[in-house]
């Protein structure tokens, strides 16, 4: 049983461990992840007791070991197809993002209720209009979506991304979505980020 | 002495609260506040004790007061003036976002390399070239400001925000900063949130 608070860190540990990797370090104290991901180091030493992994005194943790278990840990040791609905500024971002094909997320499709759109290309992939979410959802067996469009839309994609098979969603529409049990809906909120910037901005002493 | 795992819990609750108190909800269980958060009811009680918030046993917490020191903590009892750099897919998606101004934050100033942008406006704001940055953060006292800009340009955007006075970076770009001490840089890469879905879908077993 891994705690939220330590998935949410270990993209954390592995964007500064991959980094290692290609400066060649071949070990890492807890004490150098720590500051990479603003907690202390008896925190990461507790969230990679989680992954069975158990650094060496006075060596740290070997770096190739770590990249490997947290990868696994994350199931990104498999590529992940990704379906991008509403092709608006923040679609078009996404899409463009070179981040996401460097974890090995792939977007293979992109959809837009806008007819001026449908048929238009960005980085080689058409976009389709929304009638055809299920059954190129179904066909290209997707398995994430990405919704960037307007609240008003948001449930209505994401019922269709569900009914193609999709089984996690990343909503950036203002609104709340229904979906079965066996679907995860994970909700991006940037205003959080820039709250917890104002946070730290403000002088209140932390940890 | 409020540690980052609470700090960045504290928006998602006061999201939630502020949804309570549209619909007259006087108190919330910390059960309720810990599916929103994805975290278990003991660790809400914890973080809501840093803010010196107890709730009544039986009774639970009241709304009102724990959106008011909520916020307070948060700093988001005072307006934040904000400054974007880089009016791509990326930088326009953010202006538009209703989610900033709802918590306070308010875009004054847009900055873009490209001469066919500078001069342009989005929702009331004109766009200005780079040189303009350090005089404009100065004499409009911007205190955040957001880089949305390529990689290559990210260092130099941040040394004239810096310049003109800016404490707090929210930076997209993928790129490494370097500020003064005086300075908080918070980091958002968009594929942690993918990573952290596909933990979730890959069925990995959690608390
Ligand atoms: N969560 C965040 O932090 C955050 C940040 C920025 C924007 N947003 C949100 O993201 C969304 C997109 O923002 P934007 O600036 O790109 O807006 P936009 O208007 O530029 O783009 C929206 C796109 O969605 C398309 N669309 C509309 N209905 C659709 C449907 N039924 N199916 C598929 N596509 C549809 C439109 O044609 C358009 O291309 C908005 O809901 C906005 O509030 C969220
Ligand atoms: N962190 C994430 O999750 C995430 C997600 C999407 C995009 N991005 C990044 O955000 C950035 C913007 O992405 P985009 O899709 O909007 O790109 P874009 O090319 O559409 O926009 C970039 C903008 O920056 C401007 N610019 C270039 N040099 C500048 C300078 N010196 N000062 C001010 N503005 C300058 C350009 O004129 C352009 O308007 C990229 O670096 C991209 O990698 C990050």
């Amino acid at each position: 049983h891994i705690p939220e608070a330590t998935v949410s860190r270990l993209p954390l540990y592995l964007r500064s461990l991959l980094e290692f990797t290609e400066q060649r370090v071949a070990t890492v104290s807890s004490e150098r992840l720590a500051s990479v991901a603003g907690v202390n180091a008896a925190k990461v030493r507790k969230d990679l007791s989680y992954l069975g992994s158990y650094g060496t005194r006075g060596v740290g943790y070997d770096v190739e070991y770590l990249v490997r278990r947290i990868q696994e840990q994350l199931g990104l040791d498999q590529d992940w197809r990704v379906a991008i609905a509403g092709l608006g500024n923040l679609g078009r971002a996404l899409v463009n993002y070179r981040g996401f094909g460097e974890r090995r997320f792939s977007v293979e499709a992109l959809f837009d209720a806008d007819a001026a759109k449908v048929g238009t290309e960005i980085n080689g992939v058409v976009i389709q209009g929304t009638e055809d979410i299920e059954r190129t959802v179904r066909e290209r067996d997707l398995s994430i979506g990405i919704i960037a469009t307007p609240a008003g839309s948001a449930q209505d994609v994401a019922e269709r991304l569900v009914e193609g098979g999709v089984t996690g969603i990343l909503n950036f529409a203002p609104a709340v979505l229904t979906v079965p049990d066996h679907v995860r809906v994970r909700k991006v909120d940037l205003s959080i980020e820039l709250q917890i910037l104002a946070f730290y901005v403000s002088g209140t002493v932390t940890e």
